[in-house]
């Protein structure tokens, strides 16, 4: 069977939340390392990758390796239900087709459960190889989140460029064009306005801006998101769970003719 | 318009 009891339930809810409107169904997976998903969006565009350790959870018990297929909507419906600071727990039977989640809140004076039927659903598992990227900018995620939304209102596509000085967004459209820089700043008096450049060599690559602003859903997740980046490969949108694993995104760039 | 390449041509199938 699996179990997996976790203290910060709304961060399963923050998760569901990042991801359900670029992937409407997707397997989870449990095994007795900790709950993970891979899932493209409808168009294989983009990919959506997280891990959640077993030992970031209070409790984690899995016997068998095991598939769950979700619908992520329905999944939100369920998980809207608990309140903010409720700890949520899992259940499922090796040969079940269902999964429960029990909700309790603080004070142990409530406690409900909720079922969720599984799916079947057939997914393409990608290997995702290990990458020296050229770039990697570290960068407050509400940053990233506001660069991307401005960003949107002037073109459909953005040009990020990473160079010593910096790391540049640029984007065009009828309106005309817009140019957001942030440079590395180590010394923020917060920890969290701070932006870190990893720079091997500079690197210049085009995205869908539609695409960037669905992964900052997930900016309630983390203080900071990490872009890492190589040339001709899909940009690698980080966001650290802390204690317990990550959401990432990937999306390759536009190619010129 | 910039053609969207999908993933699957750069990440393996496993």
């Amino acid at each position: 069977m699996f179990e997996a009891r976790l203290v910060q339930g709304n961060l399963l809810k923050k998760v569901v939340d990042a991801v359900k409107d670029l992937v409407t169904d997707a397997n989870f997976d449990c095994s007795s390392s900790g709950f993970t998903l891979q899932a493209m969006d409808n168009s294989h565009v983009s990919l959506v990758s997280l891990s959640l350790r077993s030992d970031g959870f209070e409790h984690f018990r899995c016997d068998r390796n095991m598939s769950m297929g979700m619908s992520l909507g329905n999944l939100a419906k369920i998980l809207k239900c608990a309140g903010n600071d409720d700890i949520v727990t899992m259940k499922a039977a090796d040969d079940g087709d269902t999964v429960t989640f029990m909700f309790e809140s603080p004070k142990e004076d409530r406690v409900s459960d909720f079922e969720l039927k599984l799916m079947d659903i057939d997914s393409e598992h990608l290997g995702i190889p290990d990458t020296d990227y050229a770039a990697t900018v570290t960068l407050p995620a509400a940053e990233y989140q506001r660069i991307c939304r401005d960003l949107s209102s002037i073109g459909d596509t953005v040009v990020i460029s990473a160079t010593k000085d910096g790391v540049k967004f640029s984007s065009s459209g009828d309106v005309g064009t817009a140019n957001i820089t942030v440079r590395q700043n180590t010394t923020a008096d917060k920890k969290e306005e701070q932006v870190s450049i990893d720079l091997k060599e500079p690197v210049a690559l085009t995205f869908a801006l539609r695409y960037l602003n669905s992964f900052a859903k997930a900016t309630p997740l983390a203080s900071h998101v990490s872009l890492s980046m190589a040339r001709d490969l899909p940009v690698m949108v980080d966001y650290q769970i802390s204690d317990m694993g990550h959401l990432r995104f990937y999306l390759a760039p536009k190619i010129e003719d | 318009i910039l053609p969207q390449p999908r993933l699957p041509s750069y990440f393996t199938s496993e």
